[in-house]
């Protein structure tokens, strides 16, 4: 472990707790994608599935927070498609969800460590992972603006992948360590983020709000 | 060839 993993890691439970107080606080998920939170829940479980397979004690921090994960992302999705499922906003949240799932899979099929089922979905979870922020883009650049609390959490949600790379150069550098399929995917993802890293930087900090076109 | 190719990050 490293102190970039360990911030990485923290950014990412950070933005998990942000939009879940979002939620929960203004009882609205307007402006968040339904479908970017379905896609991250999906992740999670694909990616964690040996929490299923062979229950190991939950001692060791690793897995408590794999189960944090996967537990609030699967309650965020519940808040958003029940809960509060008046305030979705179902028509802005139009990017096909398919478009994503699809590719990822075959891609995971064809390029991965190894041919087996554990290693394939972890494989469709990475690169799952890079595309699934893109329905809340849209969704954000359809309605033309984000609440001040969304930029938030979608910052520390870009920072964690962005924390991660610095985390494998780290490793890279001492430990000799390569993960070259979480590595590229990662850096897709954090690329993803670039626009609106630079909108937040320049607005929200100044404590003005998003709106699009910039 | 046994790569203990553990995903060892979350």
């Amino acid at each position: 472990m490293n102190i970039f993993r360990l911030f990485g890691d923290l950014s990412h439970l950070a933005a998990i707790a942000i939009l879940l107080l979002k939620i929960w606080k203004t009882r609205s998920c307007a402006g968040v994608s339904g479908k970017t939170q379905l896609l991250f829940a999906v992740c999670f479980i694909t990616r964690y599935i040996d929490l299923f397979l062979h229950f190991v004690s939950l001692y060791n921090t690793e897995k408590v927070m794999k189960l944090i994960y996967i537990s609030a992302s699967v309650f965020t999705c519940y808040l958003i498609f029940f809960k509060f499922k008046a305030t979705y906003d179902g028509n802005h949240d139009s990017m096909r969800a398919e478009f994503l799932i699809v590719p990822a899979a075959g891609l995971a099929c064809l390029i991965n460590t190894k041919f087996d089922a554990i290693e394939i979905l972890w494989t469709f979870s990475i690169y799952l992972e890079a595309v699934a922020i893109l329905p809340q883009l849209f969704l954000i650049s359809k309605t033309g603006e984000a609440e001040t609390i969304t930029s938030h959490y979608l910052f520390a949600q870009g920072s964690y992948r962005a924390l991660y790379i610095l985390n494998w150069i780290y490793r890279y550098h001492y430990e000799s360590h390569v993960d070259t399929i979480a590595i590229v995917a990662g850096v897709v993802q954090t690329i993803l983020y670039c626009d609106f890293f630079y909108l937040y930087i320049t607005k929200v900090v100044k404590g003005q709000k998003i709106v699009l076109p910039a | 060839e046994g790569n203990s190719n553990q995903h060892d990050e979350l």
